[in-house]
């Protein structure tokens, strides 16, 4: 890292208005089973952030894998834990966030801690 | 709040730490301000102290603006999508996305343009991250991982305030029932870029 000339000056272009997350506004609505073109960009988004471990030929079905990424991603941002790619989850995809993953090696810190315990309903004897 | 795996911190030994940016970056002293004043904000609630270094290479925290593949195997996107990035304890490292129209001055959320971000609150967050703090699910939380263009978001919540004194204790000087007040909405000029 110390070694690299990649580094540049800030030069933003106001003009600019690209958004590398707004195609999934594109996938609004879309659930298990669906095939949409591009769908494996989701995946890829949610494989960088923690939420799917494979990082191998993602594909652009719907399967059972992103499925339960999405729960994942839902519970940890107090969404409804559908597993549909609805309005409110895609929304909140496209924003901009820290490039930090939310779950790493596969412990996700974000939301265990915080779930509702269970109560045990003993008899003391 | 969360912390990182194994919950790495800085050390004892280790409660004075210094900063640097990368020189190549030729920050001006008003962007610099901005990242002070980040700090400060997590060392009010902390014994942690942050010191301004010019050398970068002995410097605990080093921050850099940067661009795509800068080296660290963590690529930047260009504009939008993922902002910032920071490694957990005693990395020190704190990158900032070059491509992004950074607001270091004025009212962000009147800017005019639609991609403004806010460098103050993600500087905020991402020194949480330095110093070993995870993402939150709390939206009001600055741990919290999205925060949309023309946003401002720059104090502790209680979430953020508590994880962190999980970590290193209270500033003694701390008193937890006065918060920050939030001095940087005085002008609405649309906000001073990087």
């Amino acid at each position: 890292y110390q070694n690299s000339n990649t580094a540049t000056a800030p030069s933003p272009d106001p003009t600019t208005t690209s958004n590398p997350w707004d195609l999934f506004h594109n996938f609004s609505g879309r659930h298990k089973g669906d095939q949409v073109s591009g769908l494996a960009n989701l995946k890829q988004y949610l494989h960088q952030f923690g939420y799917i471990n494979s990082s191998s030929n993602f594909t652009d079905n719907f399967d059972d894998t992103l499925e339960s990424a999405l729960k994942q991603y839902q519970k940890n941002f107090n969404l409804n834990a559908t597993g549909i790619l609805d309005n409110s989850t895609v929304q909140l995809m496209a924003i901009p966030r820290c490039g930090n993953a939310d779950i790493v090696n596969g412990t996700n810190s974000m939301n265990s801690g915080k779930s509702a315990r269970t109560t045990l309903h003993t008899v003391s004897h | 709040y969360t912390f990182f795996t194994n919950k790495p911190t800085w050390p004892d030994s280790k409660h004075n730490l210094t900063y640097a940016f990368w020189p190549g970056n030729q920050l001006q002293s008003n962007a610099k301000v901005i990242f002070s004043r980040a700090f400060q904000r997590w060392s009010a609630v902390t014994p942690l102290n942050f010191t301004e270094t010019d050398f970068y290479l002995n410097a605990d925290i080093k921050i850099g603006f940067f661009k795509g593949d800068h080296g660290d195997g963590e690529s930047f996107d260009g504009q939008m999508g993922t902002l910032a990035h920071a490694f957990s304890p005693t990395s020190g490292l704190f990158h900032l996305d070059g491509a992004e129209d950074w607001v270091i001055d004025g009212d962000v959320t009147t800017s005019t343009s639609t991609v403004a971000i806010d460098l103050e609150s993600v500087a905020v967050h991402e020194i949480g991250h330095v110093l070993g703090m995870g993402h939150s699910s709390v939206e009001e939380a600055i741990m919290y991982p999205s925060i949309s263009a023309r946003t401002r978001k720059t104090e502790l919540a209680t979430d953020d305030i508590q994880g962190i004194q999980e970590l290193y204790g209270s500033n003694p000087n701390y008193n937890a029932s006065s918060t920050p007040s939030d001095t940087q909405k005085e002008t609405s000029d649309g906000g001073v870029r990087i």
